[in-house]
């Protein structure tokens, strides 16, 4: 089990600092098996001055791969272009969101699962995160299913099936249509009765 | 493999049936705000045996059935059916197309189905983790995206281990 | 201290129900001072078929205004258009991010803070409701002043004075400009670089 | 009254003093993710006199000192300092402007002032608390506009008492 598990992690981790550096150019991210402690997250002490990056790899050597009973938790790690890495928490809403994003797309390819529903997960994007993030979605739709719920209508170009939902006079929801081709959704999701 | 549809029948505000039809591609869902777009995703989670009320956002299971409006009185029982294409043989199971469906009663009773014979929840349960749809990342609920920043590193290290 | 907080107990009530019905048209919002052993929010018994409403105002007849010692909460109710009333986290994102917006400004409307600052809070609306949102804040704008931190260009039309904050190269924020009339915000917030 | 200048030095991402005027209508701050709109919005909560580190998204309150980026080395110490307009008297000090600012050093030593002139944290919170500016709701936080709804009714009745 535990070897398995070691690989998955060597793999998950891979992916995870090239989906970090994709989303966050110039950024670097990795995953690190806890200190049975616990050290809380993303506390690096920041080196000043020098070109930063996140700790060298000689650190892994000490990960104890077979401290069996002891399950290891997993640490994320961020260092983002210009800035210091430091704790997650103090990340900005739209870092934060995609620096989750990056790990679930991490474990999506090791193991895809065979579909996704990702509800508003662009809500804390500016213009230039919405793109990486509908890009790196793009880059996938062949590997798995997306089901995607937004409000933003970058997001609806992308769609190569679109649904309509409302609230009926009735109260209850409707299903309202389905377009399946890219370029009949430049609608917008105005409140407006059914379309 | 892929979620082919879904089906909800007094489920939350599918009061009437609804169906909604799946491509392998990208499907985007829009609609006005309380329209019924978060309870979609919350069908299928729960159709996949989802045990907590408050992962899909109620406070007692019952939540999820129909609770009537001006026009309508409350059902009786809510259902929601998954059919997933199965051509690529991902489910452990000898069909094309395996359907997978959940109702609730309001005495709080349940059923299971695979194919439409009932079953037990942890049936359910095996038949899609095998396919990698387990406790997983793969429903990420409305406002939940930076879950796994505050979950515990515990937490993160068992979605790596169902990924192993 | 009691009779003073009644009254502003009801004022506060009586504006949280206007500015539901200016958010949701055709909704209704009470406020209710809990039963000390606290119902939980906003459940009511579903009247099906009727023309809901909320519970009839001779349930007020049996608060106790005296309890001396026994600080009742507040408990928040709303019954939305054509749905029967519910449970307020089955309410949507967007639906629970108006409601929450009806309290703050049914206080504010009491007891106006000389200022505001609102981080995203449109980030889950949809066009329509994100209008009725802007059309409040500039209702009263000239009762307090309101400093909104967004990436949506619809609240960026509404500004009197527009600030532009960007990451510089060297790893700090940097305060772009300040433009003053309202004619020139039709940029967008995309991720470029100072403007 | 109004807020007319919220200056930072050495808090957060601003390593540099950066000034923001204000007017008393409808100021907008827009920029890219990650740029430090919300750590202006932490810098006013924090000049007021907050004492909670995940108030302003830290693990203690030294987090707000900026600490350093790829050029920079880090800052022994953060200030910020708030500009009110109180040409209508509603601050009970004779001044037609009131600067209230606080300063933080590495070491955890903290220090206030009003008018720069050094006065203890609950001169502050007083002087603020009499202009409605106490605990209350007046700055809400990126993603916690419905922290209100998930409150204790308790905790509401305490928004409704402070502006009683
Ligand atoms: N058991 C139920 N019976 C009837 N209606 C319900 C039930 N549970 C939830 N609802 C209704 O469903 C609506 C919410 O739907 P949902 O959360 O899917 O909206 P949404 O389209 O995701 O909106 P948003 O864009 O704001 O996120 C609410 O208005 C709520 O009243
Ligand atoms: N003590 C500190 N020293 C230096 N930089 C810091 C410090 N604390 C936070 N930061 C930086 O501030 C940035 C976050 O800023 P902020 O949260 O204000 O962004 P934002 O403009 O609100 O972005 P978003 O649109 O994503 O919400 C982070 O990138 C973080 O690295
Ligand atoms: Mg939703
Ligand atoms: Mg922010």
């Amino acid at each position: 089990i535990e070897t398995s598990f070691n690989d998955t992690f060597a793999a998950v981790s891979g992916h995870f600092a090239d989906v970090v550096s994709t989303l966050f150019p110039g950024g670097q991210g990795r995953l690190l098996l806890a200190e049975p402690a616990g050290e809380p997250d993303g506390v690096e002490e920041a080196r000043p001055g020098e070109e930063g990056s996140l700790p060298k790899e000689e650190e892994e050597e000490d990960d104890e791969p077979f401290q069996s009973g002891d399950r290891r938790g997993v640490e994320i790690r961020v260092k983002l272009a210009r800035k210091s890495a430091r704790n997650l928490s103090l990340l900005s809403g739209g870092e934060r969101s995609l620096v989750a994003v990056a790990f679930l797309f991490a474990i999506f390819l090791v193991r895809p699962a065979p579909f996704y529903i990702l509800d508003e997960i662009e809500a804390a994007l500016d213009d230039v995160n919405i793109t990486r993030l509908l890009n790196m979605i793009r880059r996938y739709q062949h590997k798995t299913q997306f089901i995607v719920i937004t409000h933003q209508k970058r997001t609806m170009e992308c769609a190569d099936v679109l649904y309509g939902v409302s609230m009926g006079a009735d109260g209850t929801s409707k299903v309202l249509s389905r377009r399946m081709d890219k370029t009949a959704t430049a609608g917008s999701t105005a409140g407006t009765e059914a379309k | 493999m892929f979620l082919k549809s879904v089906k909800a029948r007094g489920f939350k505000s599918f009061a009437r049936s609804a169906e909604f039809g799946f491509e392998s591609g990208i499907t985007v869902v829009v609609g006005p705000n309380g329209s019924g777009k978060s309870n979609i995703a919350d069908a299928v989670m729960w159709a996949m045996g989802e045990q907590s009320p408050s992962a899909v956002r109620g406070a007692s299971m019952q939540d999820v059935i129909f609770s009537g409006s001006d026009k309508l009185a409350p059902a009786g029982m809510a259902e929601v059916e998954l059919v997933f294409d199965n051509s690529n043989g991902a489910l452990p199971i000898e069909f094309s197309e395996v359907a997978v469906s959940r109702r609730i009663y309001r005495d709080g009773e349940g059923a299971y189905f695979i194919n439409r014979s009932s079953c037990r929840l942890v049936d359910v349960v095996e038949l899609l983790s095998d396919a990698g749809l387990g406790k997983g990342t793969h429903i990420v609920s409305q406002g939940r995206v930076e879950a796994i920043l505050e979950s515990k590193p515990e937490e993160r290290r068992g979605y790596i281990e169902e990924a192993a």
